[in-house]
């Protein structure tokens, strides 16, 4: 985690 | 998700939806910048490239292929439907929309949150959209045509940055290492714009005020 962490928004 | 997050997506999707069906139901884009609409389609296709990578949820993937559904019908109304694209304001909508978009290509390049080419291309969106607007403020000052960019347009717009910024302190103080500076930046610098582009607007309506008649 931290870094490239999943993009949950729009 | 948070209630601010979802408010922030159905407003930020209805003024989408708004500004295609008035396109497509009126078959006119005055006041509407080409410009503008290339650059969200752009955000959009740049954004969404994890569509095919990474599943979060239904409605993610949902609202992601609807957002670039609808500005790419948008551009495509106003680039090949024979009658919107007559009454686009050709002339006026003359912002160099290419020169925004090297230096955010570069920005991301040179911040991100990870260098890989799908965070490059995320931060780069984020970048872009905060500036899209540009072309549109510099349409609406030169043609003060108020009369396609109705106040449901401007108040949507207006919604959606607003419910964002709520959304990320809310989940600032909920969530355990939920910190996303790039988005945080761009989103505040795109909303101050947002908020010239909608003192623009007033003022344009209130000079054109006396002059419109019912419709």
């Amino acid at each position: 985690q931290g870094q490239g962490k999943l993009h949950d928004e729009l | 998700m948070n209630m601010f997050r979802f408010l922030g997506d159905m407003t930020h999707l209805f003024s989408v939806l708004v500004l295609l069906l008035k396109i497509h139901t009126i078959k006119s884009c005055a006041g509407i910048s080409l410009k503008t609409q290339e650059l969200y389609a752009i955000v959009f296709a740049t954004r969404y490239l994890d569509l095919f990578t990474d599943y979060i949820s239904l409605y993610n993937t949902v609202m992601k292929l609807v957002y670039l559904g609808s500005s790419l019908s948008i551009v495509w109304y106003m680039r090949r439907h024979k009658l919107v694209r007559r009454s686009y304001d050709k002339d006026q909508d003359t912002f160099r929309h290419h020169f925004l978009i090297l230096p955010c290509l570069i920005l991301a390049l040179l911040i991100n949150e990870k260098f890989t080419f799908m965070e490059v291309m995320w931060a780069f969106s984020l970048y872009l959209e905060a500036v899209a607007i540009l072309p549109q403020l510099v349409l609406l000052q030169r043609t003060r045509n108020i009369d396609n960019l109705t106040g449901q347009y401007v108040f949507l717009l207006g919604a959606y940055r607003s419910f964002y910024i709520l959304n990320w302190i809310y989940r600032y103080f909920t969530e355990v290492h939920y910190v996303h500076w790039i988005t945080w930046i761009s989103g505040l610098v795109q909303t101050l714009l947002y908020g010239d582009f909608f003192y623009y607007y007033f003022h344009s309506w209130k000079n054109n005020e006396k002059l419109q008649l019912p419709a």
